[in-house]
This record gives C-alpha cells, structure tokens and sequence, in this order.
C-alpha cells in the first residue's frame, strides 16, 4: 500500500458518500445519471468476486464491502425510493449503457490476464470502469450548469483514478515484475474521459464561476 | 498490508 493508493481510495470513498449525501440530503437525484450508477454497481460485483474467496486484509474486504453496499445503495435509492424516484429524470439520461456493457464484456473476451472466470470478469470490470462515466457526463453535457454536489461527485471520481495511475507509476518503480497494464492503460483512458470536464471545473473554479459546459 | 499476487488493489 502506497499514499498514491491510499489517497485514491480515500477520493473513490469520498465521491461516493458526496453522493449518497447529496441524494439523502436533498431526496433528489436530480442531474445524476442513474446508467452510470447501474454501471458502477456491474463494476463492484464484477470486481469484487473474489471477496470470500482470497482475503487480503481487513481494509481490502471492508473497502470492498462499502463500495458494493453503496452503488448498490445508490442504485436502489433512485429506482425504488418512493421520493427520490420521482427527481430522476431518465429523459436526459439516455446513453445506450448496455452497449459498453456488452463492448468490455466482448474485449475482456480477448485481453485479460488468464482465461479465467473471475480473471476475465476482472478485465470486464477495469474496462467497464473506464467507460462508466459516460452517461454522467453526457448527462452533465445536457443539463448545462449543475448542482456543485454533482460536479464535486464527478470531479473526486476522476481524482480517484489520476492517483491510481500515480500509484502504478511509484509501484512499477518500486516492485520489480509489477506489470499491472491492462488497469494502467484502462486508467488512462479513464482519466483521459475526465480531462475536458477536468477543464472546464478549472475555468470554472478560477473565474469562481458556476461550471459551464459547453452544449 | 501483504500485496497478495491476485488483485490487491481495489
């Protein structure tokens, strides 16, 4: 375990429960899209599989369980909460999300580390979590100006993934056969999604302005 | 905390 990695999993935390906040506090979920929430919850049980089966350490299994609990918390709330359920608006979020489903489903297929179940739904998850941010940010595209707990949410997830890459620099460095790359490039490409918004919460946060993304 | 050679990170 290294800071980069510890500060990451921190923001990972953080963007969450700035979530949760958000939905508890003001019992809408408003401006949030619900196909990115749907998509982080295949991420978590994609990933995580292996939570009864190895056990790393107490901070591993109980992160584990907090990030399955909450999307899944997140999810049920903005389906199934009597009153948050009515904010959702799912005429704007309207990104065909099964189709990312189904790209990283069919390219973990081909690239992942062994031919395993869990070692290619591993690589399904890694690639899905590259791509889950889509539907919140084309959402984020349509909706124009944002609530700041929205644009706190996205802006902490993609921190969480630009320390990662930190992290698989400092332990490709430090530990000799550390050869993580198919998470590496798909956190490139995470972080690379986020780079405009990244952009514009900057221009925003200068001009002490309310973010504005171009339509 | 021991880096597992499976997946440690989460």
């Amino acid at each position: 375990m290294n800071i980069f990695r510890f500060a990451g999993d921190m923001t990972h935390l953080i963007s969450i429960l700035v979530l949760l906040l958000k939905i508890y506090a003001t019992k809408s979920c408003s401006g949030i899209s619900l196909k990115t929430q749907e998509l982080y919850a295949i991420v978590f049980v994609a990933r995580y599989l292996d939570l009864f089966t190895d056990f790393i350490s107490v901070y591993n299994t109980v992160m584990k369980l907090v990030f399955i609990g909450c999307s899944l918390a997140i999810v049920w709330c903005m389906r199934l909460h009597r009153v948050v359920r009515r904010t959702y608006n799912k005429d704007v979020d309207t990104f065909r999300h099964y189709f990312l489903v189904l790209g990283c489903f069919l390219l973990a297929l081909f690239v992942h580390e062994k031919f395993t179940f869990q070692e290619v739904l591993w690589a399904f998850s890694i690639y899905l979590e590259a791509v889950a941010i889509l539907p919140q940010l084309v959402l984020l595209q349509r909706s124009g100006n944002v609530d700041n707990l929205t644009v706190q949410y996205v802006f902490f997830l993609g921190a969480y993934r630009a320390f990662y890459i930190l992290n698989w620099i400092y332990r490709y460095l430090t530990e000799p056969h550390f050869g993580r790359w198919i998470a590496s490039v798909a956190g490139l490409v995470q972080t690379a999604l986020y780079a405009d918004f990244f952009y514009y919460y900057f221009i925003s946060w200068k001009n002490n302005a309310k973010l504005q993304l171009p339509a | 905390f021991p880096e597992a050679s499976s997946h440690d990170e989460l």
